[in-house]
């Protein structure tokens, strides 16, 4: 699904460059389940962002299928994104003037073939606070609606940003079950930034990132 | 340090009423350190932000030390916190317009004793991000910078919501040892929500929520 070539990112503050993707290579295949490791700031968000077509790279490049992502407008990434990745903030990235149920209607509304964005929200156990705006959440909950956003559009790609961060073991046990029944089912093709093990665990492959780069690439012998 | 009684919090959203807290009675000695354990909306937030002085129960008392804080105004409120609380929220809420430095900077201006911001910033590895604004700073280096902003004002109570939430294994025990140290050093109070089981290992206590409730509040022989 995925192939990134040396794929390098430098952001400049005043004169001030850091490096945050040194020359990656990764290749993600068809609904594949990768686990994305590494230290604070080893540059995970940084290539999430950029296979999710959210950012840009400084060089290299990155293609989805036969399409290479360097080549589009913004216009371009949109319609990229919005036809075929689901996305997961490490933020949530909720809209606060939007109920539960709103925020994931906003996503499912220009999606094909989409859930109901109450199916959606009861994936993750949420049936309850369809009405509640994003102050009114928990930050698990808020991280949930971030989940059932994504997976409701039924994508072929979900990127997610640590989507157990913010829950306890046994929530998190609940969408790692979401996210593997959209991938068994969808054929969906997950890329998962985590420091769970268990999410780790659950992947074909584990990539551990250090300091921009790829430090390790494992298949996971188990599945 | 700390003593609730029944404390209760019911959130109105219309006419939906969330029983967030029902009744806590939870007491919390002078330099202990307390873990909050809980599925996802069990109300360890609610009650952190309580003792913190950042929002009101609907019903019953939060002692702290002889101050009774449900008798406090908005100013008395604030004053309280200041001079005694550093918060590590759940979301970080940094000041988006303001650098690293000048988030911490902003709340040791106020403080009687507290550290230089760089030092704090560099307890928790972050001297080479003193200038990013908290748009060019990873998850978890936004909440390190949270942390050291706590941290830095040398307060009597420390109070974190998911302090390791965004960081690997290896950042997360940086951060624990800026807590244990603090505990040591300062004799500071202090009580962490976590999902973390190296956390939760570290506490004197570990105090699990449930639905609103303590379910369970549990010495840890260890210590
Ligand atoms: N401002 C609010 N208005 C309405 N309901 C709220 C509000 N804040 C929280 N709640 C509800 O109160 C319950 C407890 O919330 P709280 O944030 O204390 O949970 P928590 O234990 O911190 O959860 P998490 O582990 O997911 O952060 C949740 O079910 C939430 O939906
Ligand atoms: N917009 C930006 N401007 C400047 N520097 C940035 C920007 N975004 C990220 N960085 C820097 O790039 C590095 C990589 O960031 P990235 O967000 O990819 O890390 P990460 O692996 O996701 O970290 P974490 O686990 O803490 O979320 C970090 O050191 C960060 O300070
Ligand atoms: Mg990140
Ligand atoms: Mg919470």
């Amino acid at each position: 699904t995925f192939r990134t070539r040396n794929l390098t990112k430098v952001y400049r503050t005043g004169d001030v460059e850091v490096h945050a993707l040194r020359g990656v290579d990764l290749d993600i295949g068809e609904s594949e389940i990768v686990a994305l490791l590494g230290p604070s700031g080893s540059g995970k968000s940084s290539l999430l962002n950029i296979i999710g077509g959210l950012d840009t790279p400084s060089d290299g490049e990155v293609f989805f299928r036969d399409l290479n992502l360097t080549t589009l407008s913004a216009a371009g990434l949109t319609r990229y994104r919005r036809d075929n990745v689901g996305f997961v903030f490490q933020f949530y990235n909720l809209i606060p003037s939007l109920t539960a149920r709103e925020n994931v209607e906003l996503v499912t509304e220009l999606a094909k073939n989409p859930m109901r964005p109450e199916e959606a929200l009861d994936l993750v156990d949420l049936s309850n606070r369809l009405d509640h705006f994003p102050a009114q959440l928990s930050g698990g909950e808020q991280q949930r609606v971030a989940i059932a956003r994504a997976v409701a559009k039924r994508p072929k790609v979900l990127l997610c940003d640590e989507p157990t961060g913010a829950l306890d073991s046994e929530t998190g046990v609940l969408v790692l079950e979401v996210i593997e029944r959209v991938n068994r089912e969808l054929g969906t093709t997950c890329a998962l930034i985590t420091h769970n093990a268990s999410i780790a665990a659950m992947g074909d492959r584990i990539v551990r990132f250090f300091d921009g780069q790829i430090a390790s690439d494992v298949r996971n012998a188990s599945r």
